[in-house]
Order: C-alpha cells, then structure tokens, then sequence
C-alpha cells in the first residue's frame, strides 16, 4: 500500500542524510501512481498532488522522523477535506418534494429508486415512485416489481406516454393523494446524447427537483469527470450517490465527480437489496480511495 | 494535438494525458510515453506526428495477436455463457448477439438465468419478441443451473445450434455468486455433451482500473475465453482491455455501441486504436 511504498522511498533516502524537496517530489510520484490506479481523474491528481507537495514541505514532512507516515497523513486529511461532508437529502419547499435520479445506462438508478423510497418512509414520509423510463425494456416492470416488494406506490402509465408527461400526471396524482416525496427514476442516458439530455432537462423544469442525485458506478474510470460535468451543465445536480461499493473498485470516480461538480456525496449503495444504502462516512471512503 | 512541428515537454504531457484518460492505466501509460522518449533521444522519432504514430503502431501491435474464433465461425453446437458485474449490459447484449448470429446463419435460443433481479426475465422476454427468438425461462428464484439445463436440452431437441445464456449480474467480490457461476459447464454439458461452450465477460468501457480484477475472478470461476466491451458510443475509451489482454490473454470478441439490436460488432481493434487518439 502506499506507507509501504513511501517507506520504502524515504529509507532509500534517508540514507544521504536530511530530506530534501527533490525527495518530496519522489514521494509525490508514488502518490500519484496510487491515485491514478484508484481511478482518480488525471487532471485532479494534478492539482490534489500539487497541493499535497505544498504542504509536505511547508510541513514537517522534511524533519519528521516518520516521513512516510507523515505524507500519507497529509493525503489523507487532503481527500477527506475534497470529499466533503455527508449531506443529507433536501426536501423542501411545498410538498411534494421532488428527487430525481439521472445518470449513465446500468448505473443503478432503478434499484437505488427503490432504496431511497424505502429510506424515506423509514423517515415518515410518504414516497411516490415514477417510471419515468420508457425506453429500457420491462423498466417499468422493474420498478412496479420493486415498489410492491415494499409496498411503496409506483405511478407508471407503460411506454406509451413521453416520460414528461408521465412526471406531470405522476406530480398532479402526488399532490391528490397527499404524497410527500416524488422519487423519478427515469432512463439511463449518455451525456453526449443531446436528444436525452434535453428531455432531462424539459423533466427537470416541469417537476422542479429539490434534489437532482447523479447515480454513479464506483467502478467508473476517467471519464466520470467527462459525465459529471455534462449532467451538472444540463440539470445542476445536487447530490451523488455512488453505488456497487460492495465491489472493490478503489472509487476514486467519487473524487473526480466531487472536484469537478462540487456537489456533495449523499449515500452509498452497498448491496441489491432495498436496504442497501448507506449514508457516506468521508473519513472511510478516504481510506478506501487511498488502498 | 499533435501537429506543432516541436518534440517538446508539453508534447509528452499531453501524450500521457491522452492515455491515462483513455483508462489504459498510470504504469502502462507511463511506460509507453518513456519508451517514446527513448526512441525520440535515440534519434529514431523526431516530431510529434511520429512520437505519436509509433504509440499508435505499439498499441495495435499489442492487440493484433489476438484473433479468436468468432461465435459465427463456430462449428456444431454452441453454449454461450453471458457473465459480468450488474449492469454491463449482459441482457441486451444477448439479444444483440441473438440476432447477430441469426444474421449469419446460426439458429439460436435465449435462457434467462438471472432469476433474481426484478423483471430481469421480463425484459429478456421483450427482447425475445423483438427478435423472434424463444426464450427458455425459470421461476423467479429458481436455480440457475436448472435454467441452464433445459436451454441447453431444449435446444438440442428443437435442433437449434446457439443457446445464449444470459446470466444475473453479480460482484466478483461476492464469493458465493461466482461459485454459482463455475458450475455452468458442467450443467450444459450434462444436458449435451457435445455442446461447445463458450464464457464472454461483459465489460463495461467505463468501468476504470477495477476492470482487470473483475477479468480476473471471472476467469477463475468460469473460464472466461473473451471479452465483449459495451457502451464505446459513450466518451470512455476502455483502455482497460490492454491489461486485461497482456496479464489475461483475454481477447476482446465484440464490442457494443449502443442501446439497438445492431449495435454489435467483432472488435476492430486497429478502429479502437484510432478512437483511443481522437
Ligand atoms: N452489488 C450492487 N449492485 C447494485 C447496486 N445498485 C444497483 N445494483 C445492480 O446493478 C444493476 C443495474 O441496476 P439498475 O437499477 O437496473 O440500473 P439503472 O441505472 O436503472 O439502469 P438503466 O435504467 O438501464 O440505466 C442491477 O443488477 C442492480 O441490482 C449496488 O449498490 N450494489
Ligand atoms: N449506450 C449503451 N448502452 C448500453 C449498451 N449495452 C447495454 N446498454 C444499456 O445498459 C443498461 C444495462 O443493460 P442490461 O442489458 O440490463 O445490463 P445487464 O448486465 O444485463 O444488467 P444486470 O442484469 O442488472 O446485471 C441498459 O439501459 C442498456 O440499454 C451499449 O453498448 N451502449
Ligand atoms: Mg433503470
Ligand atoms: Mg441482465
């Protein structure tokens, strides 16, 4: 792991006697590589890197006694600080609140639907699920599935409708039947699609989220930084959760997409099942990212 | 990008850049660009245009050994295993390799053996219709080696030579559901014992450095011959497949490129070298 490594790099250097800020560089190096494999954006690595060189020789990194520690310390008060902390989902204004979920095919949108409804009325609220996706085949189905596994209403009128105007009547059938969340799940969708993108932007001026939560896998490479932005351009996001962490992808696609949108990290998906999300702990996560 | 007439520094920058965003890898990336340096400070590459070519030339060189033997030059009766972590695109790619095949000759059969996913076996259904492919399916929650089994005899018995079994996504981390997964060729062979069979991961192009460890375990589990990387009509460029090729010597067989039914195609990977550049 990274002490390992940078262990090893100071004993190299130690050797020659007082450390010097070539030999911070050397460590930075080695930083960098761990980043990069955890799939951390290129160009944040830069700039985190940066700053982290900055303060390991603004700091006591040159006169510690235990460098290699002391640089790892540094990453990772510096990830945790990038990483922010967590937030919990805002549900304001006149009821019903609206939470719209957007992101790439297969990220896990539909599941984590069910999840947050789940959530939600574990916190007295009455959720409304919307199948807004009428593209995918049997998406609707999927998520009726689910609503009735936990007994949480799903407005769904099949695919013959346009998902706009299925998210207006599920709004108008919300307010009737004094539901108090409208959680839409609407069709996985590539940012450079502008047809989709459009039609995400036309749901999110009818139903006025009070949060737009951009679903992302924490296997996702590089081009996290590439989607985030162009979601964040065409629907302001709000909040991220990040699913399938019960994999070992490092997750590093949660820094990128935290740099580059600045939108905080709400939950973390953890399993298949309904109760598999958890809130966001930045200090574990940190942990995970530095492997 | 590449057309100042200087070999520079921010040359090299924008060269490693380039790589290490197409997910090819930090240690590979960097190797590649100081093998370039070398050549540049040997004397052999001179301007940009031909520190990049030879990147190019390095890349297809170490794709180009693979040749595996596509699905449709297959002879006699195959079983296709579909497996790879949840949403990769297993269930449409089925389809798509359903009519694909159709396309050119062979006669095929889908098993829906994701038998726990919520309208897992509905959506392969609707994609049976599409493409008028039967469709051999369980119970919800039923085993999937039972799913597997009557496909695979099914097929025997209706004298359809392509049975595609699309399976439940599933984390390599999760041991049990790859042991699940290492019993499928026995199953199909039990139900034809002349069946050839075949295990495609389904890889998704986004996914970043996590996509070798997945390569990984399911090779172990289930003998994993090739890969099929979805979603290349995104902006990822799944460089991850050099790593998976050279430490693996799992060759990519197709590639996806879209949500339709004809959007399946046999790799080219002197095409995917190129879009690794633009
Ligand atoms: N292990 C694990 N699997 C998950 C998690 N979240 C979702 N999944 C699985 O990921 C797969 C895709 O989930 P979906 O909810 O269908 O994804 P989606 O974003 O709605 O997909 P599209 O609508 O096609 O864009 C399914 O197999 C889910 O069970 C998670 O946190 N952990
Ligand atoms: N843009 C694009 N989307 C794709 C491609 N292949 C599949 N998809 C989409 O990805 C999403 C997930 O596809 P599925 O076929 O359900 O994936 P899966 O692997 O079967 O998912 P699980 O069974 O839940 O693990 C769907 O929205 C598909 O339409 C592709 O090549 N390009
Ligand atoms: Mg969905
Ligand atoms: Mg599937």
């Amino acid at each position: 792991n990274l002490t390992d490594r940078l262990t090893s790099i100071f004993s190299g250097l130690r050797s020659k006697g007082a450390l010097t800020e070539q030999d911070v560089e050397e460590a930075m190096r080695e930083v960098r590589m761990s980043l990069l494999e955890a799939d951390v954006n290129f160009r944040v690595v830069k700039d985190f890197v940066a700053r982290v060189k900055e303060r390991s020789i603004g700091g006591d990194v040159l006169q510690s006694l235990t460098p290699a520690q002391q640089v790892v310390k540094i990453v990772h008060e510096e990830l945790v600080a990038l990483l922010g902390d967590a937030a919990p989902l805002r549900l304001d204004g006149q009821p019903p609140a609206v939470i719209m979920l957007a992101g790439l095919q297969g990220s896990g949108k539909t599941t984590t639907a069910a999840k947050l409804a789940l959530l939600l009325r574990k916190q007295k609220q009455l959720p409304l699920l919307v199948a807004a996706d009428t593209y995918r085949p049997a998406a609707v189905d999927q998520l009726v599935y689910l609503g009735k596994q936990l007994d949480v209403p799903v407005y769904s009128e099949g695919t013959s409708s346009k998902p706009p105007v299925i998210v207006a009547n599920a709004l108008r059938e919300a307010r009737t039947a004094g539901r108090t969340v409208v959680i839409l799940d609407t069709a996985g969708r590539l940012h450079v699609d502008n047809a989709m993108m459009e039609e995400l932007r036309e749901i999110g001026a009818l139903s006025r989220p009070s949060e737009t939560l951009l679903v992302a896998d924490a296997m996702t490479g590089q081009d996290a930084v590439r989607v985030a932005e162009q979601f964040h351009e065409s629907v302001s996001l709000t909040g991220l959760i990040l699913t399938k962490v019960d994999g070992d992808a490092r997750g590093g696609a949660a820094l990128s997409i935290r740099q580059v949108t600045g939108v905080p990290i709400k939950f973390l998906g953890t399993s298949e099942k309904p109760d598999g999300l958890e809130t966001f702990h930045p200090d574990r996560l940190a942990q995970r990212i530095l492997g | 990008l590449f057309r100042r007439p200087v070999l520079d520094e921010s040359t090299w920058d924008e060269l490693t850049q380039l790589l290490m965003e197409s997910d090819i890898g930090p240690s590979r990336a960097f190797r590649l660009v100081e093998h370039a340096r070398e050549m540049v400070e040997g004397e052999t590459l001179k301007t940009p245009v031909e520190a990049e070519t030879a990147l190019r030339r390095q890349l297809v060189e170490s794709l180009g050994a693979a040749e595996p033997m596509l699905l449709e030059d297959q002879p006699g009766r195959l079983a296709v295993h579909m497996v790879g972590v949840n949403g990769s695109g297993k269930t449409t790619t089925s389809a798509k390799l359903s009519a694909y095949l159709r396309h050119r000759g062979r006669s095929t059969l889908l098993a829906a053996a994701d038998t726990f996913r919520a309208a897992a076996i509905d959506q392969l259904q609707v994609w049976g219709e599409r493409t008028g492919t039967d469709v051999i399916a369980g119970q919800q929650g039923s085993d999937l080696g039972a799913v597997v089994f009557d496909a695979v005899h099914a097929a025997r018995m209706r004298g359809l030579d392509t049975v595609i079994i699309d399976t439940a996504g599933r984390l390599h981390t999760k041991t049990n559901l790859m042991d699940e997964l290492s019993k499928l060729r026995r199953v199909a062979t039990k139900a034809d014992p002349d069946v050839t069979q075949v295990a495609l991961l389904v890889l998704d192009a986004t996914t970043g450095q996590n996509a070798l460890m997945q390569a990984k375990r399911f090779l172990e589990a289930v003998q994993v011959d090739g890969i099929i990387l979805t979603k290349l009509d995104g902006t990822a460029k799944g460089g991850v497949v050099f790593a998976v090729f050279e430490e693996l010597n799992l060759p990519i067989w197709y590639v996806g490129s879209g949500e339709k039914l004809t959007d399946l195609a046999p790799f080219d990977h002197l095409a995917f070298v190129n879009a690794l550049f633009r």
